[in-house]
């Protein structure tokens, strides 16, 4: 199955 | 004090239109050169980022670089008071505790004014890291829209595929399994165009509810340019003539 992963797994904060 | 014209006051209303449905409150950033945004949906899959030049306004002045928080749905119903054919002025005081927005139309002499209140938003901004995507493809934006559409009746998730070929995207659900392929096309009608930069094949899966709330924006070009990277998310582009870019980007989705 697929989960939907989070932006914040790719982008950094500031 | 920040002021900007903008003389196809539409464009505005349509960039209000395609990020409401996916961004609530946003900080605007303002600065000397220009106006963006970056903002992501509550569940942190999706980001909006937008960028306009000063150099597509009619008029355009920023003393210094100034953020104005805004409600986006009220924004929206603000925008609602423009006629299509409106200019469109901002306006903002330095320490500003609202937004004013001038609808104008020269044509029948009226014009509507509104004071926006603003309001403080404690948003963090993400670093998005310079990527080379391995794959691009620019497909007639009315046509990606399309296919997103009947795609989402059979199924949630599309599976994105790039070859040097073709861009084939493919679902499967209940209804069954299909795929829609669209090979590289360069022919002389223009918007017929498929055109593919493919250095390396991309596989990945994505949730359709997503690409049909940043499809809104087809109405802002002709073409939407789809950037991919196995490791990145997606990135869907809308360029904005002599004014900007609208960008959406997507997390993708993963094998648990």
């Amino acid at each position: 199955a697929k989960g939907q992963s989070s932006l914040a797994a790719f982008f950094t904060k500031k | 004090m920040f002021e900007a014209k903008l003389t196809e006051g539409l464009i505005l209303k349509k960039i209000v239109e395609s990020i409401k449905d996916i961004v609530t409150d946003v900080n605007i950033d303002i600065s000397p050169s220009g106006i963006s945004l970056q903002a992501m949906d509550s569940s942190h899959v999706a980001l909006v980022s937008l960028n306009l030049s000063m150099d597509g306004f009619e008029h355009y002045r920023a003393d210094t670089n100034m953020v104005l928080g805004v409600s986006i749905a009220n924004l929206a119903k603000v925008m609602k008071l423009a006629d299509n054919n409106d200019q469109i002025t901002l306006q903002a005081d330095q320490e500003a505790t609202h937004l004013k927005i001038i609808f104008e139309n020269p044509k029948t002499e009226r014009t509507t004014e509104f004071n926006l209140n603003l309001i403080t938003i404690d948003s963090e901004h993400l670093a998005i890291p310079e990527t080379e995507y391995s794959s691009v493809v620019t497909i007639n934006s009315g046509e990606f829209s399309k296919i997103c559409k009947e795609l989402f009746s059979l199924s949630e998730t599309v599976q994105i595929t790039t070859n040097t070929d073709y861009v084939q995207f493919s679902v499967e659900g209940e209804v069954g399994s299909g795929q829609v392929r669209l090979g590289h096309n360069d022919s002389e009608k223009k918007e017929d165009q498929t055109i593919l930069e493919v250095s390396e094949s991309v596989q990945q899966q994505f949730a359709i509810r997503y690409l049909n709330m940043f499809n809104k924006a087809s109405t802002l070009s002709s073409f939407t340019r789809l950037c991919l990277h196995q490791e990145q998310p997606l990135v869907v582009e809308f360029k904005i003539d002599n004014l900007g870019v609208l960008k959406y980007f997507l997390a993708p989705k993963i094998s648990d």
